[in-house]
């Protein structure tokens, strides 16, 4: 998958890192000091659709797709900038009773994005 | 991006920064909250003592091997839940609320035991009888459900694996147990004070999966 750069506008993982102490929760959660909430964005024309992050026969597959309904006239549907590899997110944290509990939470973390 | 660009995704008009650094905060606080079944962030009732809470770590293992949460979309939690203790008639009990914050979907436990700290005098064996009491269905006594005999022969921590009735307990979000000692080796032997030897109970616990599923 592609990190967004400056005004990138094709589709790119955007990261985002959430800071628990700026928004005042360090307190109840003990680990980790933040959470990279990391989100796809861009665009997907069409002729990139199936691209990076998936593989790229699938790319070729939809391109073929796409020629065969170009040629009868009706265009392929929209393709959108998605998660296409992501990562739970370990937490240790204290719940109302003050106990302390540890937990993943899967597919939190987006890693790479790319074109459906 | 400029206030007058267009969202990359979206076409629309986008967010000056500081909207859109607003939106993505209170995007994670939503997403972690309801992740976590919480429907707000927990206000803590007691606060907890960098001591206890790093004794504590030293015994929390790993999330449990060959955990698949996704494949039954349940979610495996490990809880330490520290003992409130209180001393009755030479037996010392210890209440535990492994409070049911992660109500959404119920919670099973699938394993719970108990962590306390014993500082014998050189050459001693003990005997320690550990009472599992219940809350009755109907009143507000709590009954014998079971009790675990063991012996303990040297000082530091020791781990008791409790079976199910305790484990339903915590299940029901309280747990109460009695400790009573045997033989002449005073009740003081067993550390409950001080802030780095506080017993407390480890429990692995599921929400939500298969099981659900299947009673729906």
């Amino acid at each position: 998958g592609i990190d967004c750069q400056g005004g990138s506008r094709m589709c790119c993982r955007q990261e985002f890192f959430v800071d628990f102490r700026e928004i005042g929760w360090h307190d109840w959660i003990i680990q980790p000091e933040g959470y990279a909430m990391n989100f796809c964005t861009g665009q997907c024309p069409l002729h990139v659709a199936g691209m990076p992050g998936i593989a790229a026969s699938f790319h070729t597959a939809v391109l073929n797709l796409l020629k065969a309904n170009t040629a009868t006239g009706t265009a392929g549907g929209g393709s959108c900038c998605v998660p296409t590899a992501r990562r739970p997110l370990s937490l240790l944290y204290y719940d109302r009773d003050s106990n302390i509990v540890k937990t993943d939470i899967p597919d939190m973390v987006v890693e790479a994005c790319g074109c459906s | 991006p400029r206030a007058d660009s267009q969202c990359l995704a979206c076409g629309e008009p986008a967010l000056d920064l500081k909207s859109q650094r607003k939106l993505l905060l209170d995007l994670a606080k939503r997403s972690i909250l309801d992740k976590l079944h919480l429907s707000h962030r927990p206000t803590l009732s007691r606060p907890v003592s960098r001591a206890a809470l790093r004794t504590a770590l030293q015994r929390l293992h790993g999330p449990p091997k060959g955990a698949h949460p996704e494949a039954d979309n349940g979610q495996e939690y490990e809880i330490i839940s520290f003992a409130e203790t209180g001393l009755s008639n030479n037996q010392t009990r210890l209440d535990f609320r492994v409070s049911s914050d992660r109500t959404v979907g119920g919670m099973e436990v699938q394993q719970a035991s108990l962590m306390f700290f014993v500082q014998l005098p050189p050459n001693t064996t003990w005997t320690l009888k550990v009472r599992v009491l219940v809350l009755g269905p109907r009143d507000a006594n709590l009954t014998l459900a079971t009790q675990h005999l063991l012996e303990v022969d040297a000082s530091g921590w020791h781990q008791l694996f409790l079976g199910p009735e305790a484990q339903a307990a915590c299940s029901q979000g309280h747990l109460t147990l009695e400790l009573v000692p045997e033989g002449q080796v005073a009740q003081s032997s067993v550390i409950l004070g001080g802030a780095a030897h506080r017993p407390f109970v480890v429990a692995r616990v599921r929400v939500g999966g298969k099981h659900r599923v299947r009673r729906h």
